[in-house]
């Protein structure tokens, strides 16, 4: 009945068309699902991507076995500690990273396989009271920790075989830092968002901080996905998963904010709503790949948006497994992955 | 947007806040 809801409110109707069903792969031995990505792996001279997905004691990497199905390789059972998330390490091969805590992230782990011992293990890479992770490009992991006194901000240079060769402190800014983001194009750049709704630039060959920028106070909380530099200016992707619904523009779930690095200043270029009517409500999490974002509703759907036409694209009801609950996209755009807490990840080709 | 809205817009704004940020 959602579908039925939102075919008369979105522009064009809800456009699944955009959205096409590739595979899909169940996790019998999963009760709930608290994850899953993609990781690109290499095995017996050839580069495939595949999926990986986590519950709250496991992280299961799953090889494509057909056009359409999908086979577990290998399972690591973290007992001790529960999953709380997969960090993606973009362009990275044969490397999972994952975050465990309980309430927060306690530590960060690499779980890899062991050509020298042909067996899949893992590596401890940082432990702490973890507020935020971004992986990066050339196998770079960035984390925010926080002591009673301090805020600690690190980037590690990750080890093909999951140690630590190098570590780079960063300045910490006095709020806390919510989120990280990769500046694409910009090797050495990090954008972060921060408690007191702040917009934080960083140098992460010297570990300067360079730049404090405010987003104001329309939008609080918000946490930064992307960024891109053009012309001189910063372009950054940040969602709003508290935002409240306004008259002029319903309920913002992503904004695109334009700053200016040099002046601090900023403007919005471009916001993307919630579908109208009961399939949006509200935004509970979700994920962006170049200007496509992808979120989980309150209703159990799945919105994709154009974020630089500010146009919801697609609309994924919640099935008959029942209301999704995480959307990811794959390593390179290549999918959108949308799961169900029953271990169900479904694969669609956007 | 224009450039008043945001201030004088540099492509090298990455290199020039390197050079003025405290080490």
């Amino acid at each position: 009945d959602v579908a039925e809801q939102l075919t008369p409110l979105l522009p064009g109707g809800p456009r699944e068309e955009s959205l096409h069903f590739v595979s899909e792969l169940k996790d019998p031995s999963c009760s709930c699902a608290v994850d899953v990505s993609t990781v690109w792996w290499a095995a017996a001279g050839r580069r495939e991507l595949r999926v990986v997905t986590a519950s709250e004691s496991t992280v299961s990497l799953w090889e494509p076995l057909g056009p359409d199905s999908w086979g577990k390789v290998h399972t690591w059972h973290l007992t001790e500690i529960p999953v709380i998330q997969i960090v993606p390490l973009p362009d990275t091969c044969n490397l999972v990273c994952v975050a465990l805590g309980e309430l927060e992230i306690g530590e960060i782990r690499l779980l890899l396989y062991s050509s020298e011992t042909d067996s899949f293990k893992y590596s401890l890479v940082k432990t702490g009271n973890i507020k935020a992770i971004v992986g990066l490009k050339d196998r770079r992991l960035v984390s925010s920790s926080r002591t009673m006194q301090e805020q600690q901000l690190e980037m590690v240079l990750l080890s093909e075989t999951g140690g630590s060769k190098d570590r780079q402190t960063l300045m910490p800014p006095e709020e806390t830092v919510t989120a990280f983001a990769e500046v694409e194009g910009m090797r050495e750049a990090l954008v972060g968002t921060t408690a007191g709704n702040s917009v934080v630039v960083w140098n992460l060959k010297t570990g300067q901080l360079l730049r404090k920028m405010d987003i104001g106070y329309s939008y609080p909380a918000s946490i930064c996905h992307r960024a891109y530099s053009d012309s001189g200016l910063l372009f950054v992707i940040l969602s709003h998963p508290h935002a409240k619904e306004s008259e002029s523009c319903g309920s913002p779930a992503f904004r695109v904010v334009a700053f200016n690095p040099r002046t601090g200043r900023s403007t919005g270029v471009m916001f993307s709503c919630l579908p109208p009517g009961r399939a949006g409500r509200r935004y509970l999490e979700g994920d962006v790949w170049d200007t496509a974002g992808a979120a989980v509703l309150t209703s159990g759907a799945v919105a994709v948006w154009d974020l630089l036409r500010g146009r919801c694209t697609a609309v994924l009801p919640p099935g008959p497994a029942g209301h999704w609950a995480l959307a990811r996209w794959a390593a390179g755009g290549a999918a959108l992955l949308a799961g169900h807490r029953n271990g169900t990840v479904r694969l669609y080709r956007y | 947007c224009s450039e008043s809205d945001l201030g004088p817009i540099s492509l090298n704004w990455f290199e020039e806040l390197s050079a003025e940020a405290p080490p």
